[in-house]
């Protein structure tokens, strides 16, 4: 018995002074819960393919990581999802970009996958093709959380006050004409 | 960002990942992960790689398929190979992040140069282990 998986919640905007005891407690959880899915699958003989489906799904469904439910906000106050998969043993893959009303983004990808000719769909298309494929879309509210709202809302404002700061500074980048 | 990356009984090899992008992001843009080689990669023959970070500097590392290549084509183990793209060929380039990854041994590495990178691992015989920080 050789098999193993391993997976990840991000890297970019972890900082170790804002973690609170009961914060990484909750993130040890979500992982926890993800390792345990996808280790479920291959303790009972199931595929790699399975297994990181069943990990990633289990952190979509989590609105502590940034994907699925839980996904950031853009500019315009959407939510823009990407994802994609592979299959090893025979390169196999699948992936969609700009998704917003896909609740499951990994989902839509092993479909991209095994349903097309295809590799990568995007937006509207990409959309099309998973109703086609008997996928219900999600109204934008089902990816809301407070946390990336204000999250959201915080960087305009630093978006703002930056912008303020070139305006009245004689040495901005934006003057640097030649 | 999230992802997974596994390996079988019968010894085949799988990569997924999904993410809902950056914060305020405009323009439409598209970051690594579903661009193949970049941040999602796969092949029996070396690896199973997902990665997360700063996407642009991510793309322009090809980064899963750039470990893959020197697995497959200089004979480098796997940690090695990540380690090279990841703390020096990411971070030169300036980019912010890091990967799990797995080979056709069901050897694990998950090297980062970020602050931290949530992360976990599990074995066969049931070991693993759950971190966030480097220590």
């Amino acid at each position: 018995m050789n098999f193993a998986i391993a997976i990840h919640g991000g890297a970019g905007t972890i900082r170790r002074q804002f973690m609170t005891p009961e914060k990484e407690a909750e993130y040890r959880a979500g992982l926890a819960e993800s390792l345990e899915a996808g280790y479920g699958i291959l303790r009972h003989g199931g595929s790699a393919l399975d297994a990181v489906m069943k990990a990633v799904i289990a952190m979509e469904n989590n609105p502590l990581f940034n994907a699925g439910k839980g996904a950031v906000f853009t500019h315009e106050g959407t939510n823009e999802q990407d994802a994609c998969v592979m299959d090893g043993s025979t390169r196999a893959v699948g992936a969609v970009a700009a998704v917003k009303h896909i609740a499951s983004p990994v989902t839509l990808a092993r479909m991209v996958m095994e349903r097309s000719k295809h590799v990568l769909l995007c937006g509207e298309g990409a959309e099309r093709f998973a109703v086609a494929n008997g996928m219900t879309l999600v109204e934008p509210e089902y990816f809301y959380t407070k946390q990336r709202w204000d999250q959201l809302q915080l960087a305009l404002k630093e978006e703002a006050r930056e912008h303020k700061q070139e305006a009245q500074l004689d040495h901005s980048d934006h003057k640097k004409m030649g | 960002t999230v992802g997974a990356v596994a390996l079988d009984n019968h010894g085949n090899l799988a990569a997924a990942t999904s993410t809902g992008g950056m914060t305020n992001k405009r323009y439409g843009r598209i970051g690594d992960t579903p661009i193949i080689g970049a941040g999602t990669y796969a092949d029996n023959a070396t690896c199973a790689i997902s990665a997360t970070g700063v996407g642009e500097f991510i793309m322009r590392a090809v980064l899963a398929h750039d470990i893959a290549a020197l697995m497959q084509y200089k004979n480098m183990t796997l940690a090695d190979a990540a380690n090279l793209v990841v703390m020096e060929k990411l971070t030169a380039l300036g980019g912010s992040g890091g990967l799990v990854a797995i080979d056709w041994d069901g050897n694990i590495v998950m090297p980062f140069n970020s602050e931290g990178m949530y992360r976990g691992y599990k074995l066969a015989d049931g070991t693993g282990e759950i971190a966030i920080f480097k220590d």
